[in-house]
């Protein structure tokens, strides 16, 4: 069973595209098959893999109705296909507006090869445009990366607000099945009191009927460690640049913690 | 002489509104006259300095010709008075589209009180919209935040092209003055090269006609420090929190830089 993962925030440098990145290098390393997405109009996917965006992105994608996912994907590593992304994409959103079907524009080209795939994941870009409702259209699952900083709780209950609204009619199945703790300072009063008012959040939502009702506070954190900065630059994935730090060791967990919430929800 | 800087850069979670702020304290600490403009739809500002919205924001201002400035603005500190932002600012980008001077609407509302003050401070969005050319029509400076990270480079090269391309009919007179380095992991090999990079690029530029002609990177880099973080969930700026620690010592030396660097100009 496919499980379709849209990673949002409309907040910039939170950590989406190395979550992306790293939990899709993780769950290949577990023999999954994996399809990433690149959103994006500043392309980062293409760079943190260390290839080059392809002749057809998901820009021709969503603009033209004929071009099929097989055109666009490459193979970026063992078991991990990629779609990338290129600047243009920041003009689709006001192409795309006028598209009679143009929330749907991902999802109808995911279907025919949903089948190939056990993740498809698909790195948003920071901003709740027709790029990310198609990105949410399209998954089933959201994971919300975010910093454990003061303001980031407050971006985070408007995300999800947002999320809620647009669902309703959009994606009624659509769920938020995780948050990522990126760049998390563990030894911090600050990070504490956040990761506290989260999950008291969460636990107060467990009745009600909002498509966080099951989210969890994925385990572990990913700690701040510079090996995630440095790795993009040489093009690699945390496990082939330095597979045992401590940002590898995390995202390895992770990946064990996304497999395992399937079974609940 | 007042000084008009743009706080810049089209990327979330730089550092630009912990820049604001704690600039804006520094200087006043240093005797100056300060007016901070909120120009984002996130309204930090108020939350930083631990003040209620106004009930007249930057909105009214920018939507209707009618309103002073002095009907908007707040006191937050000793020698700083505050524009606050408000929810709605988020609709501004399409109303504002239709008006005959839709780029001059901030800079028509300061005029009248630019005497009163030695730095006019503008936060700007994580955005190149309407907002933040507001901001960069009304400026005279601008100053850019930044991560030593590695996409934060190309982000940063991307931002000139556009304040270029922007500036030429806008504001002829617009320059980049310095660029902040945020939350700045020193001992780190990434942070050395990223700098060295960004150094080379100003290096480069001196003999030719670009708004960064002059840039310089800001001395000294702000280095990563959870209470600069922690600071505005009390309300508070460094200065207030602990102005002891690391980040009240950079801030404070960065003001003192900025003072400085006007004098070259
Ligand atoms: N755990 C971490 N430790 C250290 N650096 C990190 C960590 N996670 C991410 N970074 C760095 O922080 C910056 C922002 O991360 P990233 O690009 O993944 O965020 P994003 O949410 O995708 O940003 P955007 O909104 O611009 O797409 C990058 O330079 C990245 O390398
Ligand atoms: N030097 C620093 N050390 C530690 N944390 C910092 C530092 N500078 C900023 N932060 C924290 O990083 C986060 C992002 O900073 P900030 O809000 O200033 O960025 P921004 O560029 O204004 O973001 P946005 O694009 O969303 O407006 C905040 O939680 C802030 O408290
Ligand atoms: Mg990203
Ligand atoms: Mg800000």
């Amino acid at each position: 069973m496919t499980r379709v993962i849209a990673i949002l925030n409309q907040k910039g440098g939170v950590g989406k595209t190395t979550t992306t990145v790293n939990l899709a290098a993780a769950l290949a390393e577990m023999g999954k098959r994996i399809l990433v997405i690149d959103l994006d109009p500043q392309t980062h996917l293409g760079l943190h893999f260390g290839v080059e965006d392809a002749a057809t992105s998901v820009y021709d994608l969503l603009i033209d109705d004929e071009v099929p996912i097989t055109d666009a994907r490459i193979k970026a590593r063992k078991r991990i296909d990629l779609v990338t992304s290129e600047v243009d994409l920041a003009a689709a959103e006001s192409e795309l507006v006028s598209k009679t079907d143009r929330h749907d524009l991902l999802a109808k080209k995911l279907a025919p090869v949903l089948h190939e795939y056990d993740f498809v994941i698909i790195d948003c870009p920071p901003s709740l445009g027709l790029l990310t409702i198609n990105a949410l259209a399209a998954a089933e699952e959201l994971i919300v990366p975010m910093q454990t900083h003061f303001l980031a709780l407050q971006g985070v209950s408007r995300l999800f607000e947002t999320v809620q609204m647009l669902v309703g009619g959009l994606n009624p199945k659509l769920r938020v099945s995780g948050v990522v703790l990126c760049m998390h300072e563990r030894n911090t009063k600050l990070a504490r009191e956040v990761v506290d008012d989260l999950q008291g959040f969460f636990d107060s939502s467990r009745e009600n009927d909002v498509p966080w009702k099951n989210c969890v506070i994925l385990d572990p954190p990913i700690r701040r460690n510079v090996k995630l900065a440095e790795a993009p630059s040489f093009g690699q994935t945390i496990f082939d640049y330095e597979p045992d730090c401590a940002g590898a060791q995390d995202y390895k967990k992770l990946a064990e913690s996304v497999v395992a919430c399937e079974m609940q929800n």
